[in-house]
């Protein structure tokens, strides 16, 4: 079970992470009128934007984010801004939409001038996603494993970030077993999504260094 | 407009909590 702290961090994360979503209006837009690629291209861009300020905001509220070191905080943040992106915009997709709507989502990133190499494992990933049925607060909390990864670049303090990460870890194993007493690999599933997202990661860096050559 | 701002520009602000300029 988990102990009364865990269940306060939970509770606490989880809240965050519904408190703070992309505002509905900008979320509106994707579903409105046809447009050219290149204003596809410039939505998305600021889809992405808002959905960076989002994540921000989600992690200033992850207990003992704030008390790890200041240029710590941005290093984590910008190391892993792209797969909590990705994280979340399967969630969206997962979701049930109204009539139509995943159709017209598709439609708008396969225009946006994304090469089918980058479209294909995404739209995989989240596809694999949603095979997980995953609850409100799995999503929580591994974003904010994803977010609280010790090993990205420029991190000095690794084992102050580890601490936090780890907590995070025991709650959600803890919360898989809980919750899927009849799947024994739930937990280890959702691990394994880290993965996949760290392998999205590395084809978005592939995919911005190719729009900067062209 | 943010989308000109580079990610480590759009993530200082928002730490810094100027979001809702």
């Amino acid at each position: 079970e988990l102990s009364q702290d865990q269940q306060a961090l939970l509770s606490y994360i989880l809240e965050a992470y519904n408190k703070h979503r992309i505002p509905p209006d900008m979320a509106k837009k994707l579903l409105q009128e046809q447009f050219s690629t290149e204003e596809n291209f410039l939505l998305l861009t600021e889809m992405a934007t808002s959905h960076v300020q989002v994540l921000v905001e989600f992690t200033k509220n992850i207990p003992g984010f704030q008390s790890l070191d200041h240029e710590d905080q941005i290093a984590l943040l910008k190391g892993s801004a792209v797969e909590a992106m990705f994280l979340r915009s399967a969630q969206a997709f997962t979701r049930k939409m109204p009539h139509g709507h995943t159709e017209m989502l598709e439609e708008r990133i396969r225009k946006s001038g994304m090469s089918e190499k980058f479209i294909v494992p995404m739209f995989n990933f989240y596809k694999s996603i949603g095979g997980l049925q995953m609850m409100q607060e799995e999503h929580a909390l591994l974003t904010a494993i994803t977010i609280l990864s010790p090993d990205r670049p420029y991190i000095k303090d690794q084992k102050a970030v580890e601490l936090l990460q780890e907590a995070m870890l025991e709650v959600l194993s803890k919360f898989c077993k809980l919750k899927h007493p009849q799947e024994p690999q739930h937990f280890a599933r959702l691990l394994g999504r880290l993965t996949e997202l760290r392998t999205l990661h590395h084809h978005h860096a592939e995919m911005l260094e190719s729009w900067r050559m062209s | 407009p943010a989308s000109n701002l580079g990610l480590e520009d759009i993530i200082r602000k928002a730490l810094m909590g100027t979001v809702e300029e």
